[in-house]
């Protein structure tokens, strides 16, 4: 009925350090984890690229202002994790110092009966130590042994001594006192206990009563459900691909009300984007229109004057609106949708119109009136280009400057291309597609440069194209594509945020034209071969000149989202391999499908 | 019948969009 | 709200999404259409008057086209196009009016694409496509006017569709190549 309060301080410090450590020690750690990984992670297996230095140069000097203004706001060193943990273990730390300084404590912790501390041993000590011990103390302590000019106090407190030390011996040797010492913590058996509770008295009395009342309606009553709250409000408002519902349920509607009559512009995707839900969230005092506009000057490269930051700010969150818009697109089986909204993002990433000459004019310092109006040759590729002298190709793209010249002529051949080397449908273990099994698209490409002289893919040896076949391949396919490196850095000076694209895999069915599947994303591929020379304005002869041991074959495995046909026969798939960021980096096949026994 | 009809009207604007991006 | 003007026998929707206006101009049509129906025991049937205006017209196109005059033999055959769709009123069997305009429509083709018309011949091709016809004679045209309109890219993916449906197919198979090569000029 009546409960003994902590007034001496003694249990509540153990009570909120033990609090404090069970969550401070698991944060600890998985902040110091996350610090130094952060530090390695993929940048580690990206690959360098000659583009990184050209990316920093041309970037302006505006938008490194820009960059620095709004990525990376707060560092993972001053974020509020870290500042939680620091002040934590402060607590901890004054905590300790507090239950040190507690004589209460201290009293208590003497009371603590320790045989092996009264005997003078280690805890390891071994059973003759124990005995030999004994016998030494024995001897100094035993009433009969002691000196005879000791006052009686110090008798008696030799003789106590005596007592503690023989009461230390049994609780190690003798078989009951030592049950007891085991189970009670003490020779004698149980001792006297107390019962309380962990914390001081004015807490829970009439004078602090009606605090802790308090802090307890305010916590479960409004703390909780605040952030409770706000938590699922938060992750209810955004799609699994991160995308606002709103944006995505307008984009959802948008291709459900599409009619086929209307042919699918970048003018068009860009309307839609500009109605997404972030946008109105970043700026609720602007309208769709001035989005679009704005975007617009983004692909026109023109300046928007005081908009200018939001300009860049809705640019940069075009990236995660155009996968979401991707990925609806490919559930509802577009292709057109699908292909425009890729031929966007790649307008976007390089703030050029999607036209005829994209790929040309991608590239940095082209005059594009001097390119469009001196033409004599139509020249729409970057391979076409590159069949002219560097000198006449100055002379096409309008540029006087040689150092100009050959910045552009870097980007210009360090722009992949892929060529098709092999394609099938594989089931891991199985020579053929059987019916009804599991079949995944395993496409072997090889990276190259628009510059490289061309050469067919019979070329390369099978032995080149053929797939690890030991068990653990077999059970995950997929697993050796991730050892390919991660892509370098898009050369994209007028993109706000530095980034690394990505090809998308889409796979439609050539009976009727739709896409079949979600889209495949990669980012891994080696670009090693980009470096090669190889140009086709020098090589004379393909044969004796290309040896394909110097060539690397890159890997790019498809998930086939349905079974294979339950019949024999011969099904034709349209692959398509669409870069988001560079135009001419494409690959658009049609591969069979034989199924057979 | 009305869906058709509209299909075929929009060739017009079809071709105009089409000659500009090419 | 809706507006009906009584002298037109029109509804109106001021400030219509284009669904809604889309609609609108049906019912319109179809309200025009019934009040200038003579007889009021009408059935699908197709009215035999517009099938003479519009069989005469395109009779007349064949001919031309038998006497090698392109130019006015495409004339023809577009007038009878547009008669049909002026004449033809929406109940009158689907079935019927579809196949009539897609059997001129494939004519239409083969005169712009004679005489060098291609981004016509493609709006009519992408016409048939849209209305489920599906031949390899379509692919074909299509894979044809798409390269005398240099766009190498769309033709090869229009030629691969045309074999996946029809894989033995000569003539695919041989703008395939055709294609392979421009497009290989094309890339350099």
């Amino acid at each position: 009925l009546s409960y003994d309060y902590d007034e001496s301080s003694e249990t509540w410090p153990f009570f909120l350090l033990t609090l404090l450590c069970v969550v401070l020690i698991p944060l600890t750690i998985a902040q110091l984890y996350a610090l130094l990984k952060s530090e390695n992670s993929e940048k580690a297996t990206r690959q360098k690229s000659p583009l990184d230095e050209l990316d920093e140069r041309y970037t302006s000097a505006k938008m490194i202002d820009f960059q620095k203004k709004f990525s990376n706001k707060r560092s993972k060193l001053t974020s509020k994790r870290t500042i939680f943990v620091v002040v934590g273990w402060a607590i901890v730390a004054l905590l300790v110092n507090k239950i040190g300084g507690n004589e209460a404590i201290k009293e208590a912790a003497s009371s603590l009966f320790d045989p092996y501390e009264l005997l003078g041993i280690a805890t390891s000590a071994t059973e003759k130590e124990v005995k030999s011990a004994y016998r030494k103390l024995s001897v100094k302590f035993h009433p009969d042994k002691l000196s005879k000019d000791l006052t009686e106090q110090q008798r008696l407190d030799m003789e106590e001594q005596y007592v503690l030390i023989t009461k230390a011996y049994k609780a190690l040797t003798d078989e009951l006192t030592r049950e007891n010492f085991l189970r009670y913590g003490h020779p004698d058996g149980p001792q006297a206990t107390s019962h309380g509770i962990a914390l001081p008295k004015f807490l829970v009395n009439s004078s602090g009563s009606p605090l802790v009342i308090i802090s307890y309606i305010a916590m479960l009553g409004f703390i909780l459900p605040f952030f409770v709250s706000r938590w699922w409000s938060r992750t209810q408002s955004f799609t699994k691909k991160g995308i606002h519902v709103k944006s995505a349920s307008y984009f959802a509607d948008r291709l459900f009300n599409f009619k086929p009559s209307q042919v699918v512009t970048v003018d068009m995707i860009i309307k839609w984007l500009s109605h997404a839900e972030e946008f109105k969230i970043f700026y609720p005092n602007l309208t769709p229109s001035v989005f679009e506009s704005l975007l617009h000057d983004h692909l026109n490269r023109s300046s928007s004057s005081d908009l200018e930051d939001v300009k860049l700010r809705i640019v940069a969150k075009t990236h995660s609106l155009l996968f979401g818009l991707l990925d609806i697109a490919t559930s509802f089986r577009n292709l057109e949708i699908t292909n425009v909204t890729l031929d966007t993002f790649k307008s976007i990433v390089q703030a050029t119109p999607s036209g005829p000459y994209s790929q040309i004019l991608q590239l940095p310092n082209v005059n594009q009136k001097a390119f469009l109006e001196g033409a004599v040759d139509d020249i729409r590729t970057l391979g076409k280009l590159f069949t002219f002298d560097d000198k006449k190709i100055g002379k096409i793209l309008g540029i006087d400057d040689e150092g100009k010249l050959k910045d552009t002529l870097t980007v210009a051949s360090q722009i992949p291309h892929l060529k098709i080397v092999r394609a099938e449908f594989k089931v891991p273990g199985e020579p053929v597609v059987t019916p009804s099994s599991t079949p995944h698209i395993v496409l072997k490409v090889m990276v190259r440069s628009a510059r490289h002289k061309f050469f067919t893919p019979n070329k390369i040896p099978d032995e080149m194209c053929s797939e690890p076949q030991d068990f653990d391949s077999l059970r995950d396919p997929f697993a050796s594509t991730l050892e390919q490196p991660v892509i370098p850095e898009t050369f994209a000076p007028y993109f706000p945020v530095k980034r690394t694209g990505s090809w998308c895999c889409i796979v439609v069915l050539q009976k009727d034209g739709k896409v079949i599947q979600t889209p495949m994303i990669t980012n891994r591929l080696s670009f090693v071969n980009l470096s090669k020379d190889f140009d086709k304005r020098k090589v004379k002869d393909v044969d004796s000149e290309f040896d394909p041991k110097e060539w690397e074959v890159g890997t790019i495995k498809i998930p086939f989202s349905q079974p294979a046909p339950p019949q024999k026969g011969d099904y034709f798939f349209r692959v398509i391999v669409k870069n988001t960021d560079y135009f001419g980096a494409d690959l658009d096949i049609t591969m069979p499908m034989s199924v057979r026994d | 019948n009305q869906a058709l009809k509209r299909r075929y009207q929009a060739e017009l604007a079809r071709k105009e969009i089409f000659t500009e991006q090419w | 709200s809706l507006v009906y003007d009584v002298n037109t026998k029109q509804i109106q929707l001021p400030e219509a999404s284009d669904d809604m206006a889309m609609n609108i101009a049906q019912i319109n049509k179809l309200t025009q259409d019934l009040i200038a129906e003579s007889n009021p025991n009408f059935t699908p049937k197709p009215r035999d008057d517009s099938t003479a205006m519009i069989k005469k017209l395109f009779e007349n196109g064949l001919k031309q086209t038998k006497q090698q005059h392109f130019p006015e033999a495409l004339k023809s055959i577009s007038l009878a196009i547009e008669m049909a769709q002026r004449k033809r009123t929406p109940w009158e069997a689907f079935a019927i009016q579809l196949q009539e305009l897609q059997f001129m429509v494939k004519n239409r083709i083969d005169l712009c694409l004679i005489q060098g018309k291609f981004m016509d011949a493609l709006q009519d091709i992408e016409l048939l496509q849209n209305t489920g016809v599906n031949t390899s004679d379509v692919f074909i045209r299509k894979t044809d006017a798409l390269i005398k309109l240099k766009q190498y890219e769309l033709a090869k993916v229009e030629c691969e569709r045309g074999l996946s449906l029809d894989p033995t197919n000569v003539k695919l198979k041989a703008l395939l190549l055709e294609n392979t090569r421009k497009l290989a000029e094309y890339n350099g």
